[in-house]
């Protein structure tokens, strides 16, 4: 029959959970999950057709190039593949996404952008870490800054959020910089989220669960 | 902008990397 057949060929999709679920644990209705279904069935079959988003694919829709490298995409690609087990299945890709939701806590979005420039994961955003992410957003950008500029630039940075003075920033001391200088996470929301269906009608093909 | 105003955060957070609107363009 029609609709069991449609329902048993999702379900085989690895990775793929029930939009009821989905919406439940996330900002997003039902519908949006159901959109947001369909452009992940387009990136996840960009360049290897198996519905799952590796990480060529992410570099791919992020930047048009399969093969540039970004230490922040990475990061972001590593952080949404919540199994670790090197790609983006569709809960993960929904449930990530749901931290850049504007209706989203904003205290989720401070930890996710924490863990982010946490790159050694050791709990602590660590000053070499800071010069790392900074050398890599110079080295993709054309600004050019000498060297003794970058140190002056992270030295700064540094001081100011390390209340302590350890010689690293925790969460509290990120949470109280971020509270500063809230444009920091700016990139944290986005806005086409608050509604995908309007946004992006042409992913909604058909609803098939009463909201 | 001046070097010893720039906050370091400020200038990764413009990364192109970060920017996620990029998977909704068609």
């Amino acid at each position: 029959m029609g609709c069991c057949y449609s329902t048993s060929k999702r379900t085989r999709t690895p990775g793929y959970e029930e939009p009821t679920v989905l919406a439940s644990q996330t900002p997003f209705t039902v519908s949006e999950v159901e959109a947001l279904h369909e452009l992940y069935k387009k990136l996840s079959n960009s360049i290897i057709e198996d519905n799952l988003i590796h990480r060529e694919e992410f570099q791919l829709a992020l930047f048009r190039n399969r093969n540039k490298k970004n230490l922040f995409a990475d990061r972001i690609f590593d952080l949404f593949d919540l199994k670790r087990n090197g790609v983006i299945e569709f809960g993960e890709f929904v449930r990530s996404l749901g931290l850049f939701h504007p209706n989203a806590p904003l205290e989720d979005k401070i930890t996710f952008a924490f863990r982010l420039y946490d790159l050694k994961q050791t709990g602590f955003i660590e000053r070499d870490e800071l010069k790392e992410m900074v050398l890599a957003l110079l080295h993709e950008s054309d600004l050019e800054l000498s060297d003794d500029m970058i140190e002056s630039i992270v030295d700064k940075t540094f001081s100011d959020a390390d209340i302590n003075g350890d010689g690293k920033i925790d969460q509290e001391e990120w949470k109280a910089f971020v509270s500063k200088h809230p444009s920091l996470i700016r990139n944290m929301t986005l806005p086409y989220l608050k509604d995908i269906t309007l946004a992006f009608p042409s992913f909604v093909v058909r609803t098939e669960v009463e909201e | 902008v001046a070097p010893a105003t720039m906050n370091a955060f400020e200038l990764i957070s413009k990364s192109q990397g970060l920017n996620l609107s990029s998977l909704f363009e068609k």
